[in-house]
This record gives C-alpha cells, structure tokens and sequence, in this order.
C-alpha cells in the first residue's frame, strides 16, 4: 500500500551487514505526490564506483544514485547525510554486498516522505497550454477569458466556428486579426450561397501571415478550402502561397483553420464573392436574342423573338416570342423551344372553287385558289394566289387574309340560240 | 312563245319556270330571280325550278328546285282587286330571294343586269331574245322551252296594236317609260311566258354575252307586238333590295 512516510535500513543496521547480500525496497507514496528519500547513515564498503558493496536508488529505470562510503552530515542543523527527490510516486532502492569485507561497515540508514509535485514545473513538457495550477496531489490548467479548455483538460482553444456567410459579398479573416491568433484552435466558417453562384476567394499576399511548414513540409497551422468536391490547401507560410484567385466552382465553401499549440502569428484575411455561373450563348436558329450580350449570367433574362415568318409552339398555342432564363445550372430554361417556320394549315375552301394541294403549309407556300370556270369567275382583283405569312395567315396582295369568291358568270349561254329565220 | 321554236335551256341557262303561276323569271345571281311583279302577285311562296328545258314532273325532278326566302315586289306596282282586268302593267317588275344559292353550271346560269350607261336603253331594232314555256299557236301549254328572236320597236307601235277587243280595249292600257315594246314580225311572247328575260347581247363585250334589258309583261295580242318591262330604270331599285336583304341583320 501507499504511505506518507517510512524508514529503510540495510540488513542487520546497526550492526555490520552481512556478505553477499542483495536487498531491494519498493517504495511508493499516493499518485500526485514525489518522493523524498534522505539518508541519516551511510557506511559501506567504499570501491571505484560501488562495484563492491552499493546501494543504488532507481526511479522509472533510470539510476538517480549509486551511494558507497562513509557520509556525514555538512549542516549541524540537519542529520541528513544525502538525499533524493524524484516527481514521481514510486522508487526502488536496492542493497548490495560482495562476498568479503576487510572491516565492518553497518549499513545504511534512510527515510523518505511523500511529498507535493509541482506539475506545473517540475516536469520538463508544459502540462497547460495557458494556464497551470497546481495543488497538493496534482494540478489543474485553465484559459484566459474567450478561450475554452479543451477536452484534453490540458489545452484552451477558441470558439471561432460556426459563422455562415450567405451574402453575395464578404470579407473574413482569422480570429484576433491582424493580431496573433489563437492556438489549438479550428475555425470552421461556411459560405453558403444561392444555387447559381460560384463562390470565388481572393487573397492578398501580404493578408496572409500563418505559421510556416515545418522541414517535411507539413503546415503546422493551416488554412484549408473545402468544397463537396474538392479541397484547395492547406496553405501556410508568411505571405499566401495559393492563387491569389480561387474560383471553387461550387456554391458552397467551408473555410478551415486550424493552429497547433505553438507560434501564433497575424493570420489572415480573405474576400469572397459570388460569380454568377454563365449560361452560354447560344445560337438558334431563326431568332434573335435581347439583349444581346457578350455573355450571359445566372438570373439573366432573354427574351427570343423569333424572325418573322417563324414561331414557337408551347403545346398548340403559337408565339412570336418566348422568355429564357439562365439557370443555377448553367442552362436555359425554355431551351427545348425552338421557334419553327410559321404553318398556315390547310387553306380553307371556297364556295365555287378550289385551291391547288399545296406542297406544304409553311411559311412563304404559295396556293392557287381558282373557280369553276366557265361558270364563275374570281369577283375580286388580285388573282388567287395567297402567300403563308408571317402571322400564320393566307394573304393575297390585294384582298389580304380575305377569300376570294367565285361569282357566277353573268349572261353567256353555255350554247347560242340560233334562230331560225322564217 | 310565238313565232319561236325550241330551245335547249343552255341557250337560256337563265330562264326559271314558275310553277305555281306556270310563268317565267330570270336567274340574276346565285340567290336572285328577277320576274314581273304579277307573277308572283298573291304568290309569297312560289315555287320554281331552274336548269330544265322539259317542265314534266319526272323533268323536274333533275331540276333545281329553288325555294324563295322572300318575294318582293317594286313598290310601284299597284294591287287591282281583278288581276285579269288590269290595264296598268307599270312598274311590273319583281325580286325573289332564295334560301339557297342556286349552283351555276351550262343548265343554270344568270343573265347579266344592264349597265347604266345610254347605250344599254334599248332602241328600235335592236334584237331581243324571249324565251319559256307560255302559249304558242298551236298549244296553250308547251313543255319544251321554247325561244325567239323579237326586235325591239316603239312605244307607239304597242300603243297602235290592236287587241282581241279594240273597242273595249281602246285607251284603257297604260303605256310608260318603264316598258318596251318588241316584237311585230310575228315573233312574240304570249302567256305563260310572263317574267321571262328580254335578253339583248351587250353592246361592250366582243364575246356574246347578254343582259336582261326587259321581262316579259304585257300584251293586247300574243304574236305582234309586246310589252316588256324595261329593266334598266329598276337599276337602283334592283341593287338597293338585293343589298339591303343581303345585309346580315336584314330580315
């Protein structure tokens, strides 16, 4: 079991140990708490390195003391002829004695007592990041204000995640900027924008300070672009060593920065902004686009007016015109449409007449209508010819979209009478 | 008809039988049949065929039959309580308005109206030709149209015949204006023939083409003189009834 305290002795103290002895104690005291071991006595066959008789303190493997001779206190105050104080909770002392003595040595006489470690600084690595507070039996770390203790009780971050940015514009930058960041820290920010907007970041070289790569070339605090298909980073160094535009090709960004422990520096500071995705420009046939531009966006409008003698069809409903917009996509909606020669359809029939079968009913056919001679005639100026128009209609140039009409051929007998002269 | 001889309805596709008051018309349009007033005087419905030369029952029954939608009567015309004692024939002239458009083809065709220009007023000589199926010296009724040529002449000449009964006739019939006298020579309509064209050639076409210059009216004695209705001064008349009974919202 643990104790606070206790005493040690060499075999047969005070009197002479004995020969070819081997003793070793396990001394150990609570957790939290080191060990001090000080010798009152020390009398033992003195050899170049204790190789005779020794008695030798081991602490975690490594030898703190080998001990041989005679010692006697430098302080008349104190009895203590040699000690040890190691900040750990156990320790092994370990006596020995070879096979001859040419005079009599008594032995060893020690005590040891827990005693507090001061984790805070006894030990060579840094238990806190921050802050250390240390207590009988073990310490404690704790943060600055706005910083938080890790779940590794041993480290403070920052809470820096969580910012979503939707507008179209934006600037962010590290958390204290320009002044040093914060440590054992991960900043996560999302850009989120609308389907239809490509976020693009732009940095300055000089807005951009983070802690350098070590020799493999592994940032040690990184700053890292991710979108749902592809990451752009890490990236640390003095000044920004990526493109100083990065256009993602996503609308959405998640923006990543993480710091270890050690050297903060003036972190950094980007913009970003949302391109709207181009729409190509397209070539249909037989209309034409306003506005015309040289390059078309998401959430532009164009209105297809088709040229004349052509229409769009949207189910059996014909117009000269359609809208189209530029989608989050890429792509026109409307696109199936297509404006098509206009068909004027089968001309109508006439009372008397006939029209000629046209070859087809598109726009700029031609069709005849005629009447059943001898016994009509057209009544009408301008003949029979009816042209497909622009508007879907037969116009003939002088009647327009009127039909012509066959009127009855007035006074001529189909056979002359001939009479007989008496 | 006197004086005439057969004819085949192709040498007068225009000509229309009454059948109700066994007369005569001509086909003036599609939907027109120009008569004489006392034709169709007390007849609002009559009924009428056109494109047959023969008026047998089972000749008609290849005919077009023409229903009237309406008669209409010139205005001028007066009512006499005995029609068969009527000495004023002035103003003898009457439209009919079919309900359906009569289809032209060599038995069916109209004759033209006069123009409005002088040389459509006949003058003395000219040549005319009458045709239908009225009375002939021989028969009372003929089934077979029948045709002939009559020069038109003078007033006077028409004034000067003589009737069946000159002293009871003597200035009782009333001549005017509104009528021609043709005939003389033998040739001459007579009764059933009433309404029918007076057809002259027009003076302005190179190919023969005819217009109704008189309709069948009046005469003392069938097979001298006769007197037409003269078409050209019921122009007006004539265009002014068609168009307004044309108008959709006319009834």
């Amino acid at each position: 079991e643990p104790t606070m305290y206790g005493k040690i002795v060499s075999p047969n103290y005070p009197q002479a140990y004995p020969n070819e002895i081997e003793k070793t104690w396990d001394i150990e005291v609570p957790e939290g708490f080191g060990v001090h071991l000080y010798f009152t006595h020390l009398d033992i066959e003195l050899s170049e390195d204790c190789a005779y008789d020794s008695v030798q303190i081991m602490s975690g493997g490594i030898e703190e003391g080998k001990l041989c001779g005679q010692r006697t206190s430098k302080s008349p105050q104190s009895p203590i002829v040699q000690e040890f104080k190691v900040p750990y909770n156990k320790l092994q002392v370990t006596f020995k004695s070879d096979f001859s003595n040419e005079e009599r040595f008594t032995g060893f006489a020690a005590y040891y007592t827990a005693v507090d470690v001061n984790e805070c600084t006894d030990f060579a690595d840094v238990p806190c990041s921050h802050f250390c507070n240390n207590f009988i039996g073990g310490y404690f770390c704790s943060c600055p204000p706005e910083y938080f203790l890790h779940d590794d009780m041993r480290n403070c971050g920052v809470n820096c995640s969580g910012d979503v940015f939707t507008a179209l514009f934006g600037v962010i930058a590290s958390p204290n900027y320009p002044n040093p960041y914060p440590e054992n820290s991960r900043c996560e920010y999302q850009i989120r924008l609308e389907e239809g907007f490509e976020v693009v970041v732009t940095m300055r070289r000089e807005d951009f300070d983070v802690e350098p790569a070590d020799s493999e070339g592994n940032c040690q605090d990184s700053l890292v672009f991710v979108t749902d298909n592809q990451q752009f980073g890490p990236y640390c160094g003095n000044e920004f060593p990526g493109p100083l535009t990065i256009e993602t090709k996503s609308n959405t960004l998640d923006v990543i920065f993480q710091t270890d422990l050690t050297e903060q520096r003036k972190g950094w500071k980007l913009r970003y902004h949302g391109d709207p995705i181009p729409c190509p420009k397209e070539i249909t046939a037989n209309s034409v686009w306003e506005p015309e531009k040289a390059k078309y966006v998401f959430k532009d409008v164009v209105k297809i007016t088709c040229l004349d003698g052509f229409e769009v069809l949207e189910g059996n409903v014909g117009s000269t015109f359609f809208y189209s917009t530029c989608q989050h996509n890429g792509k026109w909606s409307n696109s199936k449409l297509e404006c098509q020669p206009v068909d004027c359809g089968i001309p109508e029939p006439i009372q008397n007449g006939k029209v000629n079968d046209p070859e087809d009913t598109l726009f700029g056919s031609v069709i005849h209508y005629t009447c059943e001679e001898p016994y009509y005639y057209m009544e009408h100026e301008g003949g029979g010819e009816y042209r497909c128009s622009g508007n879907g209609s037969w116009v003939n140039d002088v009647l327009g979209t009127e039909l012509p009409k066959c009127a009855p051929v007035c006074g001529v007998p189909s056979e002359p009478f001939v009479g007989k002269q008496r | 008809i006197f004086g005439g001889q057969a004819a085949e309805i192709q040498n007068f596709p225009w000509q229309v039988f009454f059948q109700s008051s066994r007369a005569g018309g001509a086909l003036i349009d599609e939907r027109w049949v120009l008569t004489a007033a006392h034709v169709v005087e007390g007849t609002p419905d009559p009924t009428m065929y056109a494109g047959s030369r023969c008026i047998r029952a089972r000749c008609l029954e290849s005919a077009q039959r023409l229903t009237a939608h309406r008669v209409l009567i010139h205005p001028g015309w007066r009512p006499v309580d005995n029609p068969s004692a009527r000495r004023n024939f002035d103003n003898d002239i009457a439209l009919v308005q079919l309900k359906d458009a009569v289809k032209m083809g060599p038995t069916a065709s109209p004759i033209c109206l006069p123009g409005s220009a002088a040389e459509y007023g006949p003058t003395e000589g000219d040549l005319g030709l009458i045709s239908g199926w009225g009375r002939t010296e021989e028969k009372d009724i003929v089934v077979r149209l029948r045709g002939a040529k009559v020069p038109v002449a003078t007033l006077e000449k028409c004034t000067e015949a003589q009737g069946e009964d000159p002293r009871a006739e003597a200035g009782a019939y009333v001549l005017t204006d509104n009528m021609i006298c043709a005939g003389g020579e033998g040739a001459d309509s007579c009764q059933g023939d009433s309404g029918g064209a007076f057809a002259v050639q027009d003076p302005n076409e190179g190919s023969p083409k005819f217009y109704v210059a008189g309709l069948v009216s009046w005469g003392k004695k069938c097979g001298s003189y006769g007197v037409y209705t003269n078409v050209k001064n019921y122009l007006d008349w004539i265009r002014k009834t068609m168009r307004e009974a044309s108008d959709p919202g006319h009834d």
